[in-house]
C-alpha cells in the first residue's frame, strides 16, 4: 500500500510518534518502532499517564504496565503491576523475546526485570507524592472501594466488608475518570 | 496511556501500550493495557487497534480485539472502531473510552464514547503522505 508505513497512536503524543517513525526509516521493525515510541513516552512522562511520577496508588506508589505483540507471530509481551523498573515496554519486550510465558506481574515481574539488566528506582516524584498527599488529606476521594465499611465515599481505610452485606447498585460509569486513564 | 499501532512498509504490525494507570488505584490493580486484545492486539492478515480509558471497564469487552476482527471482515477502520464503542455503550452508556484502528494496508480511524466531558478524542498519525507527526482528532459518537 501507499500509505505505508504507518505509526498511529492514542492521544496527541507527538515525540513519541516521531520516535516511533524514525526508529522504521532507520530500517529496524515495527516491533522496534513500537518499543522506542513507548519508550519515548515513558521518559517524558506523557500526560502524566506514562512513565513514572504519575497515578499513585492508595500507598502513593507509581506502578507501570505495558505490552508488546507482534502481528506476524501473533507473539506477546506483558508486564502488570511493575515496580521500581521505569522502562516497562522495554521489559514487556524482553519477556516476548525471552520466554515463554506472555505476562508477568508485581515484584517478580522487577526481578525478572533486573535479570534483564534494567536497574531498580524509585517511581515516585515530588509530583507524584503531592498528588497523594493531596488524596490524603481530602480523606482519600475519590477511591475505589465498594459496600465497604467505614464509608468509603466519606473516609479512608482500611476497609473491611459489612457483616451485614448490602449490595447497592454500582454505578454504571466510573465517576472519578477524569482522574486519568489506561 | 499511550497505545501504538505501526505497520512496516513491508506489512508487519505490531502493537503496544504503556501506562501507569489511574490515580488511587487499589494496589494490584492492572488495567486493560496488558492484556492482548484488550489495550491493543495486532494481526498481519487484518489490522491492529488500540484503546485507551477506563480500563476497569474496557478489560471485560476485549475492544482491540474486537475491532481487528471488524477489519478482518471488511469494515472500515473508523467503523470498526466505532461499532466496539457502540457494543461497549449498549452495556455500559456512560464509559469513557477511545480506540484507534488501522487495517493491513495502512487506512485507519479512531471513536470514541461521547461524554459531557469528552467530546473529542485526538490522536496521531505518521504515514508516507505526511512530513511530520500530525494530530488529528475526531468527534464522539
Amino acid at each position: 500500500s501507499g500509505l505505508l508505513p504507518l505509526v498511529l497512536n492514542t492521544w496527541p503524543f507527538r515525540n513519541a510518534t516521531e520516535a516511533a517513525w524514525r526508529t522504521l526509516l532507520s530500517g529496524a521493525s515495527a516491533l522496534d518502532a513500537v518499543e522506542k515510541g513507548c519508550t519515548m513516552c515513558e521518559m517524558e512522562q506523557c500526560d502524566g499517564t506514562v512513565g513514572f511520577g504519575g497515578s499513585p496508588d492508595e500507598t502513593g506508589e507509581t506502578t507501570l504496565d505495558a505490552m508488546i505483540m507482534d502481528g506476524t507471530s501473533l507473539d506477546v509481551g506483558a508486564v502488570g503491576d511493575l515496580r521500581h523498573i521505569k522502562n516497562a515496554i522495554g521489559v514487556a519486550r524482553r519477556v516476548m523475546d525471552y520466554t515463554s510465558h506472555t505476562f508477568l506481574v508485581g515484584e517478580s515481574a522487577t526481578k525478572f526485570a533486573e535479570s534483564m539488566g534494567f536497574l531498580p528506582e524509585d517511581l515516585s516524584t515530588a509530583v507524584s507524592r503531592a498528588i497523594h498527599a493531596d488524596w490524603l488529606a481530602q480523606n482519600c476521594q475519590p477511591n475505589y472501594w465498594k459496600n465497604v465499611v467505614p464509608d468509603a465515599s466519606k473516609y479512608c481505610g482500611p476497609y473491611k466488608p459489612p457483616d451485614l452485606f448490602k449490595a447497592q447498585k454500582s454505578s454504571s460509569g466510573n465517576p472519578v475518570y477524569k482522574l486519568g486513564h489506561d | 496511556t499511550i497505545g501504538m499501532v505501526v505497520i512496516h512498509k513491508q506489512g508487519r504490525i505490531a502493537a503496544g501500550t504503556s501506562t501507569n494507570g489511574i490515580k488511587f488505584k487499589i494496589p494490584g490493580r492492572v488495567g486493560d493495557s496488558p492484556i492482548p486484545g484488550a489495550g491493543a492486539y495486532a494481526d498481519d492478515t487484518a489490522g491492529a487497534a488500540a484503546a485507551t480509558g477506563n480500563g476497569d471497564i474496557l478489560m471485560r469487552f476485549l475492544p482491540s480485539y474486537q475491532a481487528v476482527q471488524y477489519m478482518r471482515r471488511g469494515e472500515e477502520p473508523e467503523r470498526a472502531c466505532q461499532k466496539v464503542i457502540l457494543r461497549i455503550r449498549s452495556y455500559v452508556p456512560d464509559f469513557f473510552g477511545a480506540v484507534v484502528c488501522a487495517n493491513k494496508t495502512g487506512h485507519y480511524g479512531a471513536a470514541c464514547n461521547r461524554l459531557p466531558t469528552f467530546t473529542q478524542f485526538s490522536f496521531m498519525v505518521y504515514n508516507s503522505l505526511k512530513n511530520q507527526p500530525t494530530e488529528e482528532k475526531v468527534n464522539c459518537i
